[in-house]
């Protein structure tokens, strides 16, 4: 896993995510990366890639939507200007 | 574990 820390430089993170518990995609994936965002920005996020953690918090388990508040939390939150996220290239057979 | 993920349904898509 890779963590890969993602400087809130644009007003959106610009990013797809597929994927979260119950779910044939057991944790999310990115699936898009939109020109302009802050991912986009950083250059480090690529399409393909399964986040494990936001912040520090694992995502194992939790399904889609509660998933997708946490990253949206992360980056909404002013307490810092980045975020970190852990990744890996594949997928974690759980 | 295969079958298992076959059977699961295909994820909905978020934008953040």
């Amino acid at each position: 896993a890779t963590l890969i820390r993602v400087m809130k430089t644009a007003p959106t993170l610009g990013i797809a995510i597929e994927g979260g518990a119950k779910t044939r995609q057991p944790l999310p994936r990115i699936v898009t990366i939109q020109r302009g965002g802050s991912a986009h920005n950083c250059s480090k996020l690529k399409v393909g890639q399964v986040i494990l953690e936001v912040n520090g918090i694992s995502l194992q388990g939790k399904e889609h939507r509660e998933a997708a508040r946490i990253i949206a939390e992360a980056f909404k939150t002013k307490e810092k200007d980045h975020m970190d996220f852990l990744v890996t290239e594949f997928n974690v057979s759980l | 574990s295969c079958d298992k993920r076959l059977t699961l349904p295909p994820s909905e898509i978020t934008l953040l």
